[in-house]
């Protein structure tokens, strides 16, 4: 049990069979074989003590980041079957995540369920999922324009003006709304998203998420308010947990780019489903 | 009749900047999500409406049918809330699914709706059986079902459902595909479950 390989169709993830840890993804289909890691951490938010400028909606403003390892007995729950595979795997108490590897599809589907974060220990959280591959793209990736045209982003550099960086975390972060991509001259790894996050590339061969945050302070931009949603059952209220899906997929280089818009498309725009019911064989 | 002026409406102050990056307070954005929800509900109406003049092929008479199907959506699917996928098929009842494809080329997902018993079978509108997979829903989601759907909905808990049953569907473009969903004597595909231990933790 050195290596588990989950998937029915072309596109297989291999996993650690002693750390429970992606490792690979193969497509058959295309001849891609990419060592690729994926994990979660989070960043502790700046309180403001040393300058007054606390992190809040409006401002990143990590101050740290920690790994968040498994720690758990079970490692993978690995489900098979003819037309999906799946593996759950617990994170910790508030991160649970399946990943799917569809029959037909030549991508792999990553769903989260990140919260409530916990704020017990008074310092404010902001949750990233990591993708580590082999890939050299020497600073540069891609993302996308409000849903548009993907737009070549070089860490610690603007075309525009001499960037001082004060902040080398959130002074690389994008707004992805469709995806975010990164590419050598051999392969291209591309991350598309469900719904609007923050991203980056923040080392060559990684891309990053930022898929929920709960802050203590406000950043005294003008909402005048935490960044600390909760949801109330009655009187008991407890902070949000978030559910969304990503989707990974490693092609040669330059033949992303299709799969990038279509499937963006039916992400955005997905089945419509409606329910009746009726008795019997009376059905048309 | 129900008409999506609503959501129409929340759509626009949805644009504002505050709504867009999340710089509102809880109680806008709380506002925001509940004027959206009120313009979704509408807005099913009309598309249930829509469904039933397609099924009941009254847009060739151009009359309404006076025995109209009623369609319900799922928009807590996610957490597996969908009280129409909880019929009882026992009592000969068929669970119907139409999938409207909104894209202007023909596409196959796999769809997942939750369901509380495993002897169940999928057939598309010609009656031909399509490839299912029952998956079992994990206590992290009926945990996260019955937290929100009462948070949100107000509803006593009811049991969460057993399974997820996924199935192949496709439709044209611009267009729908029908499934029906009924009691078999013998259960849908079930997954094959392996559960892999970190062995130091174990020790």
């Amino acid at each position: 049990n050195d290596k588990i390989e989950v998937g029915p169709g072309n596109v297989k993830l291999v996993y650690s069979g002693n750390e429970g840890n992606l490792i690979q993804y193969i497509n058959s289909r295309s001849k891609v074989e990419q060592s690729v890691e994926q994990s979660y951490s989070y960043y502790y938010s700046d309180n403001g003590s040393a300058d007054l400028q606390a992190s809040g909606a409006y401002i990143f403003r990590p101050n740290g980041s920690h790994p968040i390892d498994p720690q758990q007995q079970v490692l993978l729950n690995v489900l098979r079957g003819p037309l999906v595979d799946e593996v759950h795997q617990r994170i910790n108490s508030w991160i649970y995540q399946v990943t799917r590897l569809y029959k037909g599809k030549d991508h792999a589907e990553f769903e989260f369920t990140i919260g409530p974060i916990p704020m017990d220990d008074g310092i404010g959280k902001e949750v990233v999922t990591q993708i580590k591959a082999t890939i050299q793209n020497k600073k540069k990736f891609y993302t996308d324009s409000s849903g548009r045209d993907f737009i070549e982003r070089i860490r610690d550099y603007r075309k525009d003006w001499k960037l001082e960086v004060n902040q080398p975390i959130a002074g690389n972060y994008y707004p992805i709304n469709l995806g975010i991509y990164m590419k050598d001259n051999d392969t291209e790894l591309s991350v598309l998203v469900d719904r609007s996050v923050g991203g980056s590339s923040i080392k060559d061969g990684e891309l990053e998420l930022m898929l929920h945050r709960r802050l203590h302070e406000d950043d005294s931009r003008g909402v005048a308010e935490a960044l600390n949603e909760t949801v109330c059952v009655f009187d008991e209220c407890t902070g949000l947990t978030v559910l969304g899906k990503y989707y990974l997929r490693i092609d040669p280089s330059g033949e992303g780019a299709k799969w990038r818009r279509s499937y963006g498309q039916e992400i955005y725009s997905p089945f419509l489903l409606a329910f009746t019911e009726q008795d019997g064989d009376n059905w048309a | 009749g129900a008409t999506t002026d609503s959501l129409a409406d929340a759509l626009a102050l949805a644009q504002h900047h505050d709504a867009i990056s999340g710089t509102s307070k809880q109680h806008v954005a709380s506002d925001y999500a509940k004027r959206l929800s009120i313009g979704y509900k509408e807005a099913e109406e009309v598309v249930s409406a829509s469904f039933a003049c397609i099924a009941e092929s009254c847009l060739k008479t151009g009359r309404p049918n006076p025995v109209v199907t009623k369609f319900q959506q799922c928009p807590l699917l996610n957490i597996s809330y969908c009280p129409p996928s909880e019929v009882d098929l026992s009592t000969r009842k068929n669970l119907v699914v139409v999938v409207y494809n909104p894209l202007g080329w023909k596409r196959e997902d796999v769809i997942r709706i939750p369901v509380y018993n495993e002897k169940v079978t999928v057939k598309d509108s010609e009656g031909k059986e399509v490839e299912s997979q029952l998956l079992p829903i994990q206590d992290a989601y009926k945990t996260l079902r019955n937290y929100y759907s009462v948070a949100y909905l107000g509803k006593s808990k009811k049991e969460a459902p057993n399974y997820w049953l996924a199935f192949s569907a496709s439709a044209p473009p611009l267009g729908y595909n029908t499934y029906i969903i009924s009691s078999a004597k013998q259960s849908a595909v079930s997954s094959e479950i392996k559960s892999f231990y970190n062995s130091e933790t174990a020790k």
